[in-house]
């Protein structure tokens, strides 16, 4: 464990965070898309189904745990709770573009041909894909409050910090996971765009509006 | 030597 790595999950679990504050506190999900949120849902699902198989640490299996049930809470959140407030005229965004050739290359390109290690490979390759929904919902409405945009920032941001961790780990501990680090850059960098935004508006003050 | 893939990261 390095500052990196630390410091993105903290970041992971501010964005989590923020996202279901947001939610409970205004009783509404405008402006949020409910299909990246089912996406991460099945991110988390996918990944940490070694919960049941190996033991890391109580770090490990807490974030995860945590992960998972701020996932579903989400969606529920989105999906039941607070159903009338979901923007679904603006969320839509065709996922099986996603899910199609997601699925088709975690079973070709994958470290090993076990279903564990696929459902990993599918979920790593799928979470840096999975906010494009939100991201086409906010180029459509041309617009987003800034406390989706701080969301958005935090999301962001773990990936970018994972990079870094990355680095460390090959340099120090000669730790290295292509897969991952291939799709965390793609992650990281379908945010660029978005983080430029949001240091040129949002952090000036100013709420994060499109140019039409 | 390279290590592989441990899935001790979230």
């Amino acid at each position: 464990m390095n500052v990196f790595r630390l410091t993105g999950d903290l970041s992971h679990l501010a964005a989590i965070i923020i996202l279901l504050l947001k939610i409970w506190k205004t009783r509404s999900c405008a402006g949020i898309s409910g299909k990246s949120q089912i996406l991460f849902a099945v991110v988390f699902t996918s990944r940490y189904l070694d919960l049941l198989t190996s033991f890391i640490s109580l770090y490990n299996t807490s974030m995860k745990v945590i992960y998972i049930g701020c996932a579903y809470a989400t969606l529920y959140f989105v999906y039941m709770k607070f159903k009338a407030t979901y923007d679904g005229n603006h969320d839509t965004f065709r996922v099986e573009f996603l899910l199609v050739p997601v699925g088709g290359l975690s079973f070709l390109v994958n470290h090993d041909f076990s279903p564990l290690e696929i459902l990993w490979t599918f979920s790593i390759y799928l979470e840096s894909v999975a906010i494009l929904p939100q991201l086409f919902m906010i180029s459509k409405t041309g617009e987003a409050e800034t406390i989706t945009t701080h969301y958005l920032f935090f999301l962001g941001l773990y990936r970018a910090l994972y990079l870094f961790n990355w680095i460390w780990r090959f340099y120090f501990e000669g730790f290295f996971d292509m897969i991952a680090i291939v799709a965390g850059l793609v992650q990281t960098i379908l945010y660029c765009d978005f983080f430029y935004l949001y240091i040129t508006k949002v952090l000036k003050g100013k709420k994060l509006s499109l140019p039409a | 030597d390279i290590q592989i893939n441990p899935k001790d990261e979230l």
